[in-house]
């Protein structure tokens, strides 16, 4: 199964 | 106080129609460094950072750092207003809950100006780390939109891989399979034709085919596409802005579980 990751787990908050 | 004098309008109205699939709503901020932008789309899969550098206007007065928060579709609308020759000017004041495009036809015998409200958003400003990337890919834009409308017809995702060959474009549905292998031919004579791969490790990244293409109506906007890939972080899709800025799209993949 493919699961689509989001922007958010790879680019923090700043 | 802000006002921004663009005379090669056009260049605004084809960000516009560039990232307003992708994005509704979006605070633009103006500081001296120029007009910026940058937003996720709803579900958090894709974020567009566009910039157009002060340098690249006209006129280019922002006294102090402003955010506007714009609905992008009510932008599109205004901007589709101004002609292709028009020089648009952008102007806001301080504590207003408006911003004016004003339209001047490039012999001055037209000018038109549009107030549109502003918008309350709350948007998360993310921080994009410097990256060196896996792989860059340089391709004319439009071969690449070609790839991304083509590959859509069979299936949803569409693999990018990068080798010594070339750059492969693969998809897989229910009618069948498809691979584009794209080589590198940077020798030809018109640089706007050229397609070159720097590898410094094979990288190999799912994506999904929807945001390709909702990426590929930046095609108006530069002649190349730039796609930068490393495996452990989501591809960049970058359109150059001449002289300006560019528009930068970001797309987290997909991954077997």
């Amino acid at each position: 199964v493919q699961i689509q990751l989001t922007i958010g787990r790879f680019f923090g908050c700043c | 106080m802000l006002e921004l004098r663009l005379v090669q309008g056009s260049l605004l109205k084809k960000v516009l129609e560039a990232i307003r699939e992708l994005v509704n709503d979006a605070n633009f901020d103006c500081s001296a460094t120029g007009f910026s932008l940058q937003a996720m789309d709803s579900s958090h899969v894709a974020l567009v950072a566009l910039l157009l550098r002060s340098e690249g206007f006209e006129h280019y007065r922002c006294d102090r750092n402003i955010s506007m928060g714009m609905s992008l579709n009510n932008m599109a609308k205004m901007l589709r207003c101004a002609g292709n020759d028009d020089i648009i000017t952008v102007k806001g004041d301080d504590g207003s809950d408006t911003v004016t495009f004003m339209f001047e036809s490039p012999t001055q015998d037209k000018i038109s100006d549009f107030e549109m409200k502003l918008m309350d958003i709350d948007s998360e400003h993310l921080g994009i780390p410097e990256a060196e990337y896996h792989a860059i890919v340089r391709m004319p834009s439009a071969e690449f939109a070609r790839i991304c409308k083509d590959l859509s017809s069979i299936g949803d995702t569409v693999v990018i891989s990068v080798t010594k060959e070339g750059v492969k474009f693969s998809t897989k549905g229910d009618i069948g399979t498809a691979n584009i292998v794209c080589r590198q031919n940077s020798s030809v004579d018109k640089p706007e034709e050229a397609t070159t791969v720097e590898m410094n490790e094979p990288v190999s990244l799912t994506f999904a085919l929807r945001y390709m293409n909702s990426f590929t109506k930046a095609t108006p906007l530069s002649n190349q596409v730039t796609i930068s890939l490393s495996n452990e972080l989501p591809v960049v899709v970058e359109y150059k802005i001449a002289e300006m800025g560019y528009v930068r799209f970001y797309l987290a993949p997909k991954i077997e579980e």
